[in-house]
């Protein structure tokens, strides 16, 4: 999960 | 999400609809450099990868689609619009941006997160984003009269990666674990390299003078 959470940054 | 992303992703919209007024109303593209604009869309399609395969939120994959549409857009419009093509300074936008994709292609092959192909195409998409107002800077100081939506364009590209760092600062200290070195340090590069613009943005704004880069 850490290392997607910036996935949903644009 | 928290009201500086979003407040960022917002300004990163204005700045796209200020572009697209100025081009599509005004039929008119002095000032722009289309390496810089092209250089953007090669960062939006090597990091929307995911677009059809991670479903994140509608904001989400709305947001990529505007920033993909609206950056191959005004490539399309700067290149082959009969009009608009006309008022492009080429002679002046002659920034080798290609010299920029190699480094930083080679960057991300060698710094990432995790060696898979999306993977290493997302973290070439921060490097060269971080770099691709390079080109429009350099035009900038090249151009005599920066016209107001110009000026407002670049100021909003700018606001928006600096409201993108106090972002990363809120979720610093509000979600766990929440550390990622890569993206903060070429964000850090990109806002950078606008604080010199930032300085006479805000003193022709104070002066109320027309704004002039020196050369």
């Amino acid at each position: 999960v850490e290392q997607e959470s910036l996935k949903d940054e644009l | 999400m928290n009201i500086f992303r979003l407040a960022g992703d917002m300004t990163h919209l204005a700045s796209v609809l200020v572009l697209l007024l100025k081009i599509h109303t005004i039929k008119s593209c002095a000032g722009i450099s289309l390496k810089t604009q092209e250089l953007f869309a090669i960062v939006f399609a090597s990091r929307y990868l995911d677009i059809f395969t991670d479903f994140i939120s509608l904001y989400n994959t709305l947001m990529k689609l505007i920033f993909l549409g609206s950056s191959f857009s005004i490539v399309w419009y700067i290149r082959r619009h009969k009009l608009v093509r006309r008022s492009y300074d080429k002679d002046q936008d002659t920034f080798r941006h290609y010299f920029l994709l190699l480094p930083c292609f080679i960057l991300a092959l060698l710094i990432n997160e995790k060696f898979t192909f999306k993977e290493v195409m997302w973290t070439f998409s921060l490097y060269l984003e971080a770099v691709a107002i390079l080109p429009q800077l350099v035009l900038l100081q090249r151009t005599k009269n920066i016209d107001n939506l110009t000026g407002q364009y670049v100021f909003l590209l700018g606001a928006y990666r600096g409201l993108y760092i106090l972002n990363w600062i809120y979720r610093y200290f509000t979600e766990p674990h929440y550390v990622h070195w890569i993206p903060w340090i070429s964000g850090l590069v990109q806002t950078l390299l606008y604080a010199d613009f930032f300085y006479y943005y805000f003193e022709s704004w104070k002066n109320n003078k027309k704004l002039q880069l020196p050369a």
